[in-house]
């Protein structure tokens, strides 16, 4: 069974990591 | 018939911070059971499963924008239920309580909005439509 997920927001890449600049 | 998961690539490495998340490495494959509008998806890689943050993965198989909505610029009202403050260059810093206007929702999580002049990213679950209950 998939549990629920986390209730912190998804943290986000460093941004040159990035696939879509701003 | 047999269920085809869609494969996407994780673009920088990622740590779990808990145990229903699952680490990734720069390149790593992995496979998309289930994507909340939270912007975590639940992945599977061989015998390893978990949440992970959408922002750190790519279609394998280019863009998927038959799922991303279009920007909306003349923005749709939204009240904030939880604080955020910036943490990158792009992000917005809001206040519980404010009233903003949502002009783009990405399946991230991360949702673009305006507060007045500013815009930037915001955590899509600290936003309320506004006139909705909880």
């Amino acid at each position: 069974t998939i549990k629920h997920p986390p209730t912190n927001p998804p943290p986000r890449p460093p941004p040159d990591a990035r696939k879509k600049p701003p | 018939g047999p269920i085809i998961l869609q494969t996407y690539r994780a673009i920088a490495d990622y740590e779990k911070s808990s145990s229903t998340e699952m680490g990734v490495k720069a390149g790593d494959a992995v496979d998309v059971v289930e994507k909340s509008e939270s912007g975590w998806w639940f992945c599977q890689q061989k015998n390893r499963r978990g949440w992970v943050p959408a922002a750190y993965l790519e279609p394998m198989d280019g863009p998927d924008e038959s799922e991303e909505q279009e920007p909306n610029y003349a923005g749709e009202l939204h009240v904030v239920r939880k604080g955020y403050t910036a943490a990158q260059e792009d992000e917005i810093s809001l206040k519980e309580g404010e009233t903003i206007e949502v002009i783009h929702k990405l399946l991230d999580g991360w949702w673009v909005v305006r507060k007045d002049e500013a815009t930037g990213y915001y955590p899509s679950m600290y936003l309320q439509k506004a006139g909705e209950e909880k």
